[in-house]
Parts: C-alpha cells; sequence; structure tokens
C-alpha cells in the first residue's frame, strides 16, 4: 500500500458516500446517471469476485464489500425509492455500446484465459468507460448541481491517483499491472473536460454549465 | 507461466 493508492481509495469511497447522501438526503436522484450506477455494479460484481477465493487484507475484504454493497443500493434507490425522480427522458446513452466491446476485448487481451481473469479484465476494460452515461447526462441537462459535480471530481480523482500509484510501484516495487494502466489512463482523460470545468468554474461557486 | 500474483489493489 502507498499514500497515493490510499488516498485514491478513500476518494472513491467519498464519492461513492456523496451520491448515497446527495440521493438519501434530497430524495432525488435526478441529475445522476442511473445506466452509469448499473455498470458501476457489474464493475465491482465482475471485479471483486475473489473476494470468494483469495484473502489479501481486512482492508482489501472490508472496501470490496462496502462498494458492492453501495453501488447496488444506489441502483435500488434510483431505480426503485426514487424512481420517480429518475431522469429516464435523458439518461437515454445506449450501456450495450460499453458492454459488448468491453467483454470481447477482455476474451482477446487478459493475463490468462480463466472466468475470474477475462471476469477481472472485463470490469477493469468496462469501469475506464462507465462514466460516459453520466456525462452524456450532464451535457445533454447541460448542467450539473454542485453535489454531482463533487462526486465527479471526487471519482475522477480516484482513478488519477491511481496513476501515480502505479508510478510509484513500477519504481519502488517493480511492479506493474499493464491492463489497468491503459484502462486507467483512458478513464481518467475521459474526466479531463470536467476537471477543467470544476477547476474553473466549481471551485469559484459558479454552477457547473456545459456550453450548450 | 507463473500464476499471475493475486490482485491487491481495489
Amino acid at each position: 500500500m502507498n499514500i497515493f493508492r490510499l488516498l485514491g481509495d478513500l476518494s472513491h469511497l467519498l464519492a461513492i458516500i456523496i451520491l448515497l447522501l446527495k440521493i438519501w438526503k434530497t430524495r432525488s436522484c435526478a441529475g445522476i446517471s442511473g445506466k452509469s450506477q448499473i455498470l458501476f455494479a457489474i464493475v465491482y460484481t465482475t471485479r471483486y469476485l475473489d473476494l470468494l477465493t483469495t484473502y489479501i487484507s481486512a482492508y482489501n475484504t472490508v472496501m470490496k464489500l462496502v462498494f458492492i454493497v453501495a453501488s447496488y443500493a444506489t441502483v435500488y434507490l434510483m431505480y426503485v425509492k426514487f424512481k420517480a425522480t429518475y431522469d429516464h427522458n435523458h439518461d437515454t446513452f445506449r450501456i450495450e455500446f460499453l458492454l459488448v466491446p468491453a467483454l470481447i476485448l477482455a476474451l482477446l487481451i487478459n493475463h490468462e484465459f480463466t472466468v475470474l481473469e477475462v471476469l477481472w479484465t472485463f470490469s477493469i476494460y468496462l469501469e475506464s468507460v462507465a462514466i460516459l452515461p453520466q456525462l452524456f447526462l450532464v451535457s445533454k441537462t447541460g448542467e450539473a448541481e454542485s453535489i454531482t459535480s463533487h462526486y465527479l471530481f471526487a471519482l475522477g480523482s480516484y482513478r488519477a491517483l491511481y496513476l501515480l500509484n502505479w508510478v510509484y510501484r513500477y519504481f519502488v516495487e517493480d511492479h506493474y499491472e499493464l491492463i489497468a494502466i491503459v484502462a486507467g489512463v483512458v478513464q481518467t482523460i475521459l474526466y479531463c473536460d470536467f476537471f477543467y470545468l470544476y477547476i474553473t468554474k466549481v471551485l469559484k461557486g459558479k454552477k457547473l454549465q456545459l456550453p450548450a | 507461466d507463473d500464476m499471475p500474483e493475486p490482485k491487491d489493489e481495489l
């Protein structure tokens, strides 16, 4: 473990908590893409199957369980409890266009052709594009509540911090995981536009408005 | 080839 990965995991945890609190407190999931949340639930389910086979550490196990439970709780809140506030008119990104390519790529490019390894690889590829429906929704509505932009900033920062973790592990532990690195770079690049808007606008107290 | 080391990252 290193400081970059710890900060990354905490940023990830913060994002998930911000989102759950936003939906629970405002009793509304307006401005949130349910499709992205479904993709995240699939990402954690396919990535953390090794909970059943290998024990790494208490931290690792607890965080995996928190991510899985929180992602399904968010999907439940959006599609069941606060279904009436779900913005299905704008949340129209075709997630099959993300799921199918990620699965095909995982079958073609992986470290080992076993169920666990292919599903882990699938989850890595899927996670790199899972935010697209959310970014698509924000671009369609042209704006985002500030709490939603804080959620996105924390979520985008988590994988950006993981990039620093991978640099650290390469130089210090002579360890690297190329599939995760390439996917993590793609994932972080997708946030660049949002990061720019967040730093230039939201941090100055303005609302996140996308140029129409 | 050797078994890929267990995934210790989240």
